[in-house]
């Protein structure tokens, strides 16, 4: 599903260049569940971007569903990004201006679903990470860890076969994030390609497979279940 | 340091009341390490806002210093917010167009300091946070650890008599965490006030004082230390 080969990330700093991916090289399999762990800085959150395709390598390549990322036209992916990708951010990265439910009913707008499912759909999703009686609140109007489950209903909503969740549980309470990893490993049993993620070692250890990620550099690439 | 009696914070939501504390009371003395817990919604964060004076109660006291905080004119809350209290927020509020040293001298910026040790301070408080290298980067050039270490140094480089962390570490692995757990208890040693929201029991354990927070009111108050 996923190939990178000799990935670069680096940013020019004034007369300086800071190399936040150094060489990264590795595959991901359809239906694999893969955790992504590394000390702050690192470069997760870089790596993250460019599987989502939000932002492109300064050197290499990569393919994701056999076809060459900086080979495909806006088009392609937008439809990606929005209909077979699922995100959540680090920052989560909501619109402060709409309710939680019309967060969660973005990603159905870019699939053209219809108004009446689109609700439907937004309300279970949100229902499924207990935020049902919080729908009509603004993300100032809500906690983080309330903020950060509207993020995690919005990237579940489409149902997408490749979810991509950065540091998903960073504001959640540990019953909580439990039951959001419940979600995650049924999305997963279905088929669908989980990468995570996490500095968390309890959700780690949920994954099949963990890369460890130090200084811009793949550190380690286990498989643990 | 610290007294609350009969805390209510309510919002107005449309034709619905929304009680985000509900009748809270509690003491804290000078000196004390107390942790806050509790699921996510539960409260916390607006409990911590209306401590560090960002907000007001809806009903009920809140004593700092042994002054009602609704006496006060904004001179002395100003005051109080920057010269007294350090706070480390939830969503780190970093100013979006400043370098981290500069976001960081903010509070230096406040109490009067002169330019050059203004730069030397906090410096060094980028310095214990492991940040001495990316003092000149802005916010959306740093991850998402060290944006929430740059909050740290800032609430620490006044050196305050009062610290209200809201969850600091949720972004951070455990090394860096413990790191900055090491220094708030440095901070604690030197005879300040320490209080820290955590959703994770290693952050929690390290307090003397453990107070649960559950559906806006406490639920449990004991003493581990
Ligand atoms: N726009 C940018 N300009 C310059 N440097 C950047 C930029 N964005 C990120 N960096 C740097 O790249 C490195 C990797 O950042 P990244 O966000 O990928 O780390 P991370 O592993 O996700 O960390 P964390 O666990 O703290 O979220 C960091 O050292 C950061 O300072
Ligand atoms: N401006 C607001 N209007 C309406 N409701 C609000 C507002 N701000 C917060 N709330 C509600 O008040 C409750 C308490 O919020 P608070 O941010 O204090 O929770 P918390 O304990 O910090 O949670 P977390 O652990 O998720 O950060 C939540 O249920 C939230 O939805
Ligand atoms: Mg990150
Ligand atoms: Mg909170």
């Amino acid at each position: 599903l996923i190939s990178m080969r000799n990935i670069w990330k680096t940013y020019q700093m004034g007369e300086e260049e800071l190399h936040a991916l150094r060489g990264v090289s590795f595959d991901v399999q359809r239906g694999e569940y893969v955790a992504i762990i590394g000390p702050s800085g690192s470069g997760k959150s870089t790596l993250m971007n460019l599987i989502g395709c939000l932002d492109t390598p300064s050197q290499g390549h990569y393919w994701i569903n056999g076809k060459l990322a900086s080979d495909m036209n806006d088009d392609e992916l937008a439809r990606i990004r929005n209909k077979e990708i699922g995100f959540v951010f680090q920052t989560f990265n909501l619109l402060a201006r709409a309710t939680a439910l019309h967060n969660v009913e973005l990603p159905l707008i870019y699939a053209g679903i219809g108004a009446t499912e689109r609700h439907e759909t937004a309300k279970r999703s949100l229902a499924s990470v207990e935020l049902a009686d919080r729908m009509m609140h603004k993300p100032n109007e809500l906690s983080g860890g309330q903020r950060q489950r509207v993020a995690i209903a919005r990237a579940l909503v489409n149902h997408p076969s490749l979810l991509l969740a950065d540091e998903p549980t960073g504001a959640l309470d540990s019953k909580t994030s439990f039951e959001i990893m419940n979600l995650f490993e049924r999305l997963h049993a279905e088929g669908n390609t989980i990468i995570v993620v996490t500095h968390e070692h309890d959700i780690a250890e949920r994954a099949h497979r963990v890369i460890s990620i130090r200084d811009g550099k793949i550190d380690k690439d286990d498989r643990i279940r």
